[in-house]
């Protein structure tokens, strides 16, 4: 598949969550996602990855203005997910490269993260579709890092 | 938006690496990332969550052909990634739920892991985007969960 890149987006009204140490047996993701769906919190990216010693730790995003709701319905949860803690920053911004073909390409990930290193912008979160590759950066370097995604590119600037 | 779930997607063509401890400095991933697309290694999904102790943990998923290549990989890396281990794993199935206006309704993402936690299907991994919600599950459940799922979103099964 050719890959065609359509644009760059990125989004500071943007907080991070992770809980840590969540019991790693089924059902804990369920019930942390529907108690923040029973009380109407919008979710964007929700990642799980490798967990070490027989927990996981579920991390997501939400909108600033649903960050305190968020972090307070979960500290009711912690005993019953069995998790250890809960973590959040709202320094952050979120970068994406949207476009087609993503999957079938494994230099669209690498270009990305050469123009972010390039410019010693550090990645704090990472997650992908076929269609976008969005990066968690410290909010204060959104700008410079939309520039060199763009230049990286080639994309037309003004997009 | 209202939401159109398309469908259930599966995949047992898939493995899934971690690359456990890396430096959380600027250009590792990148290192990382070019590595795999200098030797053609299609990547699926990308996933780095929260660390722990300075470090990150940085999963992601490949063909089961292209699995030993990628592990030998990032083997000759893992001193340059200041990292302390590979792990992978192959006895895994990737579900996702497809959709429009996923971003927008909370209750998805709850849904289809209701759909999981009633049929006793643990969660090892989670990767959502605007249009997908994909978990990684023991491959042996793939079927049953296809089923739950479907049954939960009320979508004709033979999709
Ligand atoms: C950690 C969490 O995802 C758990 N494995 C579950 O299935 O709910
Ligand atoms: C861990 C890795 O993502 C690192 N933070 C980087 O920017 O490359």
């Amino acid at each position: 598949e050719k890959m065609v890149i359509k644009g760059v987006a990125h989004d500071v009204d943007i907080a991070r969550i992770a809980v840590i140490g969540v019991a790693d047996k089924p059902g804990m993701a369920h019930k942390l996602f529907k108690a923040l769906a029973d009380q109407g919190i919008n979710v964007d990216i929700i990642l799980q990855s490798i967990g070490r010693g027989g927990t996981k730790d579920i991390s997501f995003t939400v909108s600033k203005s649903n960050l305190k709701q968020a972090v307070d319905i979960i500290k009711g949860l912690l005993d019953e997910l069995g998790a250890t803690d809960v973590k959040y920053a709202e320094d952050i911004a979120k970068i994406s490269v949207v476009g087609a073909g993503m999957a079938n390409n494994p230099g669209i990930a690498s270009l990305m993260f050469e123009a972010l290193a390039e410019e010693g912008i550090n990645i704090e979160m990472i997650s992908t579709s076929e269609i976008k590759i969005s990066c968690l950066i410290p909010k204060e370097d959104i700008e410079r890092a939309v520039k060199a995604v763009h230049k990286k590119f080639q994309l037309d600037s003004v997009a």
